[in-house]
């Protein structure tokens, strides 16, 4: 494992503990998209299938395990906590996720690198997850002001795409048989949703001032 | 036969 790897890793942590804390501390999860947490919980069941079938580290493991609960105890937080659901926005949270989920389980069947059930639904959960931010970026927008908490949240969802990304051109030129297309394309395509964001977060870091999106 | 490729990210 190198090191972008790893930064990818811990920042994909960071950003989910910033949401718990959120939630947690402060009793709410305004600003936060159900539709896209959901999406997780699906996109983790979905890939983590091979907790079952291959043993690659403990590392990997346990990381699985944490992913998958994590993300399933946001959305029983803001569909079951009685003080957290009260503050869920829910106007604001009308990006219709179901064709999502559809759109990318249509292309895992066409797109894949082998056509078993594991594969399907790796393939699956890998496209899912590159669309997965939309409903929380487009509720970002809606909304205009950002919480601070919410901005870094997304922030560090979008860090730990990009060391991804530098995490596979490390990998390119340093192992002699590395391609896989499916995850790299899927991966630039899901940091690309994040550019606008950064623009608007580097600027209002810049400036000092409050994350505030355009209408 | 060729190794099957692990897939080792997360």
């Amino acid at each position: 494992m190198n090191i972008f790897r790893f930064a990818g890793d811990m920042t994909h942590l960071i950003s989910i503990v910033v949401l718990l804390l959120k939630i947690y501390a402060t009793k709410s999860c305004s600003g936060i998209s159900l539709k896209t947490q959901e999406l997780y919980v699906i996109v983790f069941l979905a890939r983590y299938l091979d907790l079952f079938t291959d043993f690659i580290s403990v590392y990997n493991t346990v990381m699985k395990l944490v992913f998958i609960g994590s993300s399933l105890a946001i959305v029983w937080c803001m569909r079951m906590h009685r003080a957290v659901k009260r503050t869920y926005d829910k106007e604001l949270d009308t990006f219709r996720h179901y064709f999502l989920v559809l759109g990318s389980f249509v292309l895992a069947l066409l797109l894949h690198e082998k056509f078993t059930f594991q594969e399907i639904f790796w393939a699956f959960s890998i496209y899912l997850e590159a669309v997965a931010i939309l409903p929380q970026l487009v509720m970002l927008q809606r909304s205009g002001n950002v919480d601070n908490l919410t901005g870094q949240y997304v922030f560090f969802l979008g860090a730990y795409r990009a060391f991804y990304i530098l995490n596979w051109i490390y990998r390119f030129f340093t192992e002699p048989h590395f391609s896989r297309w499916i995850a790299c394309l899927s991966g630039l395509v899901q940091t690309a949703f994040y550019a606008d964001f950064f623009y608007y977060y580097f600027i209002s870091w810049k400036n000092n001032a409050k994350l505030q999106l355009p209408a | 036969t060729e190794e099957e490729e692990k897939k080792d990210e997360l």
